[in-house]
């Protein structure tokens, strides 16, 4: 479902200073595939995720996803592309501060112009699964770091997307929520749904079938969990 | 240095419901103390973090900070006394998108008339400290989440304050950058810096000298890190 090669992402800052994000990467994931992407702070493991997402446009190299080159596509058309194919779990949560939990997770849904009842009964089921049946109306500052994180998962899986991106999903949560959260991907993923998830908690990435290693803006090492 | 007798923060959603955040909570922690914070999400650290922290007002119950009842107080005070005592590492970092990574961390040197040069130097110096010598010049929206963790983590520390707070100070962070935060503030612990520290990570907690155990607005538990 994504092929990635020689991505370089480069952030110019002044006239003579650069930060090279990454520096030459290539990625596979087939469909219904299951990849953990991990390494040191900084490494380049969001900004991997954003150019992989569209969000960012790499500064060298080719992206495929599901079939279609993404690099040749105009920048007009990923925003449409991207709502279709894509859900996006963001490391700093990335929730709308003036919408309750409820209307955060359904959101993507209204934005497609589905009835209200529709999307009330789907983010009301996604807030159950995620364990904030009793939080729906809070606003976001109105709830715990992680409750806000988990409303971003569960926005995350309401359209039922191609593939999911989730930039350290537990990196919040107790033991106890992030089994939850990764059972409840897990069983997503064994029902065919396609993940790449960032994160530094080897408990996490356990769920996984491989996982990658970054550094300094390179991917280092590549293994399956069974070799943790 | 701290004591909280009865702590009980409600929150009232509507007319007729109430979130009861905390439902009782007695802390005391002697000067130079580190106490580590558990619990699962939503069970109220970071409420009582930010009570403690006088960032936010109990709806019952009594609060010393350094020999003062801070509970009888005019709120008016407050800003000051927090701003000599605490320093605040918040779950969601609160850095300032305007400024760079050099100019957050000094913030408070220069809001108490700290000449440019020597706030300057202040924080260079922790900015090193915490890994990020080459990154003083970037905006929060350049650096990393990991990045983000750490400058705030060097702006709580800047005035060497009586009880540093902080809420999650790893949750964003790959082992290798756990390890140079925890070291720096277990460094800082044994030269007398009082520590109260929450977290979901049992390698961070370890690093405490007791650890207490929240649930649903209650703490249920308390253990010295041996017993974990
Ligand atoms: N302003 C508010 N209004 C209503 N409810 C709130 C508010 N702030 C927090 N809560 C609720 O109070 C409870 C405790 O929140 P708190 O942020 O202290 O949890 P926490 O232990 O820090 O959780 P986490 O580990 O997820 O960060 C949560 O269930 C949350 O929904
Ligand atoms: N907009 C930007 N401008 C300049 N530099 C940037 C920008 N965004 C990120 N960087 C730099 O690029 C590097 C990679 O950032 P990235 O966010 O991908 O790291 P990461 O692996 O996700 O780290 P973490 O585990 O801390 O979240 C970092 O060193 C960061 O300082
Ligand atoms: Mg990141
Ligand atoms: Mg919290």
């Amino acid at each position: 479902i994504l092929r990635a090669r020689g991505l370089v992402k480069r952030y110019p800052m002044g006239t003579d200073n650069c930060v090279n994000a990454l520096r030459g990467v290539d990625l596979d994931l087939r469909r219904g595939g299951f990849l953990a992407l991990m390494g040191p702070s900084g490494s380049g493991k969001s900004t991997l995720l954003n150019v992989v997402g569209t969000l960012d446009q790499p500064s060298e190299g080719r992206l495929w996803l599901d079939g279609r080159e993404l690099t040749k596509e105009p920048n007009s058309r990923l925003p449409d592309i991207r709502r279709r194919l894509i859900g996006f779990i963001f490391q700093g949560f990335n929730l709308i501060p003036s919408l309750n939990a409820l209307e955060n997770v359904v959101l993507p849904l209204r934005y497609e112009g589905s009835p209200k009842s529709e999307a009330r009964r789907r983010g009301t089921e996604l807030l159950e699964m995620v364990g904030l049946g009793d939080r729906f109306h809070h606003l976001p500052t109105e709830l715990s770091g992680g409750e806000q994180q988990r409303v971003a998962i569960a926005r995350a899986l309401v359209m039922k997307p191609a593939l999911i991106l989730a930039d350290e999903p537990t990196g919040e949560l107790d033991s106890t929520s992030s089994r939850l959260i990764m059972e409840l991907l897990s069983g997503l993923n064994q029902q065919g749904q396609s993940l790449i998830l960032v994160t530094h908690d080897p408990t996490t990435a356990a769920y996984a079938e491989r996982i990658v290693r970054m550094r300094d803006g390179l991917i280092v090492d590549e293994e399956g969990p069974a070799e943790v």
